[in-house]
């Protein structure tokens, strides 16, 4: 199991359709400060499901639709797609290829000015959190996995607490 | 489930002890458990001896020898256990010439079992990766990705040639 | 009391949207009062727009963004009334090789006025120096220091030469 | 006011006596990891007396103490000297030079192993901790100052709560 694509749509900065490809091995990503690295990672966290908009920078979903920038109109929708290779049927589908992509949409209501809507897909299906989730588990995919270290968060190992550090023991047990 | 929670903590404490030998060269570190009978009623800690020194609160270590400790552990559980893609955004911030040299060859010798994507400034890191990507901001706050920059453009941190 | 926070807080407010548009080439900050009738019953708060982009919350800027804006703010006031000296433990670790000359600068040009010491692993912030001391650890865990470090013997992130 | 010297003895990983001369203008300290480079600007924090040991990363005070290193004996106490220049008056001394002088020595007893004394001197005279605080607040220097960014912390303005943001100006108004 690798990660094949990453797809963006108006996904914070990446205020376009973008389709990054990433190959087995070491692939690096650079590029000057504010460039859009660290939002990339921020993508692949909001398909995995953060447990909360900020760990991804953001105050609510919303706020990850691209805005517009300098001097275009903001996106109403935002989507990112993580594209596996699935060969190895680690993730319980039946296909080489397996997508899951999340979408968030602006639904404003004279009640709630900020409501939105989230939907998941799995290879182009919709589908319910539970069987997103399920998915994920079940191919230990998790978005506060220890394979996923954020900016900043380096020696968050060492700065942890001790129950916290076992936990991460207890789930590869 | 205890017996298969110190399989697995066994496992990586060998991995921990043999990786943070050599990526510090001589250092010393072991994972302990808090309560070595009923594991899940306590934590985990992490002892750490850079070379040529003794050990010490896990405190008092420098940032960059925290940063070496943490990334030690995760390429220990990575040997035991690969998750299917790693992303480290900026892990080398803390690390001086050296040290950043040391965790770049280590990742490239593990992406031969698990796909690492790294984010970094530092040419040291993207010398030793099979891919670099870059992103530049285009006027107006819009994101773009050049597939493959030519690492001889690469300037110290974060500065690349856009071709075209 | 009020009257001379307001004095004080202006005077900052108009050095903090002068430095941040200097360190960012054509970017607007500005402070804010959650309060501006009773400014103790309420908080401060910083809006900070890079160049090209829309104000977004703070939170949702850059590593290097968010060292830019917090450096400004400590430039800003030392402009209004410096400290006797400033001690600046790696602020140049998020900023890529640009951000971290245009620090390096700002720096020198405010030593003038007050002393700054930095400690740093960027050639590019060592260059800026008056004078640049090296630390190394001997054998034995034990701190030296060098009192002048040749800066053309200066590599990559902390190493120099150490003479004799 | 200016700071002319650091004076550290058996100061955490500084286990002898040194004396670091500062300059005016900028001086820049380098080094590998773990050479000592933080470990010096937590001792000039150690003399402008920080709210806890755990701003200077040690449990207590005598954790400052330089234990030996891998092969000599652990030392008994610490001192560090700030030396200022203070020809323009700005600390209420009648002095050109004021040394602020804090100093830390084990003193174990049978009921409490861990027993310690710390003792402050301006200019070699002990002084109480009131009168040192004094003295500091004069000169308006804090080991709280936004003057003074720990390694890690030089995004803490942006990450503070608003309300200690505005206290940094009440402080200099
Ligand atoms: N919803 C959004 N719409 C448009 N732009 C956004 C949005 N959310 C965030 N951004 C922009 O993304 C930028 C931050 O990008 P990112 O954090 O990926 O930078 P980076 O390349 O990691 O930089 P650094 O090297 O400093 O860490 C910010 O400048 C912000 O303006
Ligand atoms: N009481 C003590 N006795 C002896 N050594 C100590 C003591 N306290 C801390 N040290 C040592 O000081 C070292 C940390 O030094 P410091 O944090 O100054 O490094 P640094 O040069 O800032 O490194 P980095 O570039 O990684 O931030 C640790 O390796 C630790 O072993
Ligand atoms: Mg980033
Ligand atoms: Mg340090």
């Amino acid at each position: 199991l690798y990660l094949k694509e990453v797809r963006m749509e108006n996904f914070k900065s990446f205020g376009h359709k973008l389709t990054v490809p990433f190959l087995p091995g070491f692939t690096a990503i650079t590029g000057p400060n504010g460039s859009g690295k660290s939002n990339i990672g921020d993508a692949v966290l909001f398909v995995l499901g953060p447990r909360s908009p900020k760990a991804i920078r953001a105050g609510r979903l919303t706020d990850l639709i691209f805005n517009g920038g300098k001097s275009k109109k903001a996106a109403t929708y935002c989507k990112v797609s993580l594209v596996f290779d699935n060969t190895d049927r680690v993730m319980p589908v039946d296909a080489d290829e397996v997508s899951l992509m999340r979408f968030v949409k602006k639904a404003p209501r004279p009640d709630n000015p900020d409501n939105y809507y989230s939907y998941f897909y799995i290879n182009g299906r919709a589908a319910s959190l539970f069987e997103f989730v399920n998915l994920l588990n079940h191919a230990r995919i998790s978005a506060d996995g220890y394979n996923i270290v954020k900016q900043g968060d380096v020696s968050q190992i060492i700065g942890m607490g001790s129950v916290e550090r076992r936990r991460i023991v207890d789930t590869i047990s | 489930k205890t017996g298969r929670f110190y399989e697995v903590f066994n496992s990586i404490n060998e991995n921990f002890k043999d990786v943070y030998t050599k990526l510090t060269f001589g250092g010393e570190a072991e994972l302990a458990l808090d309560n070595a009978e009923n594991p899940f009623e306590g934590g985990l800690t992490i002892k750490a001896r850079p070379p040529g020194k003794k050990v010490l609160r896990l405190d008092a270590l420098s940032g960059g020898e925290k940063s070496i400790a943490s990334l030690a552990f995760v390429f220990s559980i990575q040997r035991y256990d690969p998750a299917p893609f790693y992303y480290f955004d900026e892990v080398d911030m803390n690390l001086d010439g050296v040290n950043a040299e040391l965790v770049a060859s280590m990742i490239k010798k593990y992406s031969g079992h698990a796909q690492f994507i790294m984010v970094s400034l530092r040419k040291i890191s993207l010398k030793a990766a099979d891919h670099v990507y870059g992103v530049t901001m285009q006027i107006g706050g819009l994101s773009e990705m050049i597939g493959n920059v030519d690492i001889r453009t690469v300037g110290d941190e974060g500065s690349f040639a856009t071709r075209g």
